[in-house]
């Protein structure tokens, strides 16, 4: 089969640090 | 009445489905809750690879919104293990390896073409087909530094105590015990705390331990050669250091000890197909500390040999190491003023920085090369003792 090439969206990411800050699904761990 | 359609069972194309609740559960399950030896026999790097076939997914069905949240919750997820396990070596390489092979995974089925010259032509069916994830992998890279930052501080923090006694107090050479300085002999022993002792076959264990560890996680056998070029480094600028600090281990027999544990260290790397990392050479300045004890230190002519060969040791240092050398025995001499200022003239046009040690905690900047997996990701097979059940394969 051949490949069509598609322009792909960029998907913005946040920074590392910024992404911290950000609400993941993933709850915290408890102390 | 219900009408059942028949449908034929499709090939799995690599690619993995869940429902976007099950997310919180998917990154529990597979990064903050995983055990590394829970994985013991499976593919290497398999959370990588499982959460690729999860990416793709969303990017196939060009959901955005999940894919942020995905990328995000993992990421978040594998900060948190390894903040939590921050002293254990076993999970802060695992993580670097999976952090690694998914940073490799994006590129290798990015659709770019630079990426993609070592896929198969089934490989090149499973990439991305809708988004551009440039700049996740970026955050991954940035991930990866910290967690490689991580494993070096870790494994530092295990050997750093052993160095000084196994690279200059340990005494393996047999006879040399009897050739300790002057008026050190008793004092150097003492000196030697039992519980804080250990042999360099200790170190060596130890590192055959880590190496051992990454190699079986499946960890880039590039960042292998740079953890331990960082970890003989530190081995060096921790006895160099030391060395440059007590008189009662400038002298003639630790210098001979010192070269054979040299020997020893070079013997271990060959045996761990470990040259091409540089890890040898950042021993330069030690190899050469040891051979300044061991020269004679007494004619111009020696003065001229000790400058030639001391190219990777400052004058500074060179110096020091000849002011606080201590003869072995009443027949051996001291350095006389006269030589070491000889030594000083020969040196001045060097121009060498001011400072005599070496700063032990300096990082080489690590860098993480391509490679490509030879795995397709319909071959991949996930043990039911990961529970994720949920995950449907597409």
């Amino acid at each position: 089969s051949t490949l069509r090439p598609r322009p792909r969206v960029l998907l913005k990411a946040p920074t590392l640090a910024e992404m911290e800050e950000m609400n993941t699904s993933e709850e915290e761990d408890s102390p | 009445r219900q009408v059942t359609v028949q449908r034929k069972e499709k090939d799995f194309q690599g690619m993995l489905e869940y429902h976007r609740d099950d997310e919180a559960l998917l990154v529990r399950s597979l990064v903050t809750e995983l055990r590394p030896q829970a994985l013991v026999g499976a593919v290497p790097c398999l959370p990588a690879y499982i959460l690729y076939m999860c990416v793709r997914h969303a990017d196939y069905t060009n959901d955005d919104a999940k894919l942020h949240s995905l990328l995000t919750a993992t990421i978040n997820g594998i900060k948190r293990v390894i903040k939590k396990h921050s002293e254990d070596f076993e999970v802060t390489s695992f993580w670097l390896a999976n952090s690694c092979r998914l940073l490799h995974c994006l590129k290798q089925y990015s659709g770019d073409e630079g990426f993609m010259t070592q896929n198969t032509a089934k490989q090149n069916e499973h990439c991305l087909k809708n988004f551009d994830l440039t700049e996740y992998r970026q955050v991954l890279s940035d991930l990866s530094i910290h967690i490689y930052q991580q494993l070096i501080r870790v494994a530092e923090g295990v050997l750093q105590p052993m160095i000084v006694s196994a690279m200059l107090e340990n005494e393996s050479i047999q006879g040399l015990s009897g050739m300790k300085p002057m008026g050190y002999r008793k004092r150097s022993s003492s000196m030697v705390d039992g519980e804080n002792s250990y042999c360099l076959e200790a170190v060596m264990r130890q590192m055959t331990t880590f190496h051992t560890v990454m190699g079986d996680q499946g960890l880039d056998p590039e960042i292998i050669l740079q953890v331990f070029r960082q970890l003989f480094y530190m081995i060096n600028a921790v006895t160099l250091n030391n060395l440059l600090l007590r008189k009662d281990v400038c002298s003639w027999s630790t210098g001979m000890q010192l070269r054979y544990n040299i020997s020893q260290l070079e013997e271990w790397l060959r045996g761990r197909n470990l040259q091409q990392s540089g890890a040898a050479q950042t021993l330069e300045p030690l190899i050469q500390a040891a051979q300044l004890l061991q020269l004679k230190k007494k004619t111009p002519e020696d003065a001229e040999a000790i400058c030639s060969l001391c190219t990777a040791l400052s004058t500074q240092q060179i110096v020091k190491i000849l002011n606080l050398y201590t003869p072995l025995n009443e027949f051996e001499e001291r350095v006389t003023v006269g030589f070491i200022r000889t030594i000083q003239a020969q040196l001045q046009e060097r121009n060498d920085p001011p400072q005599l040690l070496l700063d032990f905690k300096h990082m080489f900047p690590v860098v993480f090369p391509f490679n490509p997996s030879s795995l397709t990701m319909d071959s991949i097979h996930i043990p039911a003792s990961l529970n994720l059940e949920f995950l449907s394969e597409v």
